[in-house]
């Protein structure tokens, strides 16, 4: 089966929420995420990538409409020193190219970044599946981001699919 | 739909790569992963998390048989000054849970977090999409961390399935 972008999704209505100075120790990440799911927060995404020096960072996305729930939970973190600091960002949104074998070929997700690097637009975070590379950007470059893409993968930039990526 | 786990996935034939001290400017990632393309290393996944001040870390998770290539791509990088510091660990694995509607369910990811903290498995790294929710542990846990999830997910710890997760 030959790999194919089919679509780029793009979602505005997100905020991103980074816990920095965690102890890279077993439970922590079961805490901030039990605490979530109590709480009933849908999180979109969850990525950590690795620890240096017995500390890590985790970056999760959630709707919009959560940040509310999740800066309080937040405090209890920071008084808990489950974490040195809660940052809850709201200005972002995330785009994604999606398809058939989209990870296990080298070269799609390079032309995603560069696609994004031609129109000077700084990738905040990146996560993929089998289907997905996702970049969470800054929300005021997101229209900007959706024509790079389209143009880079389907030559127009007048298509456009919208929706929760 | 109900969401249900319907497997565990496991994988040691993989290695971790993470670039230290990157750039957070435009046009960075594209030339990493560029130069991976080229090489015709296939990334299983790329997991960066967000920056602060004007750094961040990209880690990716490549075929174990790709390291040597990618250890000559590190020392390029290091000399463009693309990276501080590119740090390649081999004795990792990588444990999924997969099934429908996996990330959007609350708790899932939280009770596979769980079980690994019982069994005092740290978490390396952390990747979600909508079928699955992926984690980086040590090489020598793995048996461990597949008899706590299933037990954990179906109550026992006899089945246990294999293969790319
Ligand atoms: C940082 C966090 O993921 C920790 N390593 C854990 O296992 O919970
Ligand atoms: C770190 C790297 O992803 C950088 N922010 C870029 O856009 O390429």
């Amino acid at each position: 089966e030959q790999a194919a972008v089919v679509g780029v999704t793009a979602d505005k209505k997100i905020a991103k929420v980074t816990l920095l100075d965690v102890h890279d120790e077993p439970g922590v990440a079961a805490k901030v995420f039990k605490d979530l799911a109590r709480a009933d927060v849908n999180v979109r995404l969850i990525i950590q990538a690795a620890a240096t020096h017995d500390r890590n960072r985790i970056t999760f996305v959630i709707d919009l409409d959560k940040a509310e729930t999740v800066r309080m939970l937040g405090l209890t973190w920071l008084k808990r020193k489950i974490a040195g600091e809660v940052l809850i960002d709201m200005d972002v949104a995330k785009i994604a190219i999606v398809g058939s074998r989209i990870a296990s070929t080298p070269g799609l997700g390079a032309r995603m970044f560069d696609a994004l690097a031609k129109h000077r637009i700084n990738i905040d975070c990146i996560s993929t599946s089998e289907m997905k590379v996702s970049c969470v950007i800054g929300g005021k470059q997101l229209d900007e981001a959706v024509r790079a893409i389209h143009e880079e993968f389907f030559g127009t930039s007048k298509r456009k699919t919208s929706g929760p990526a």
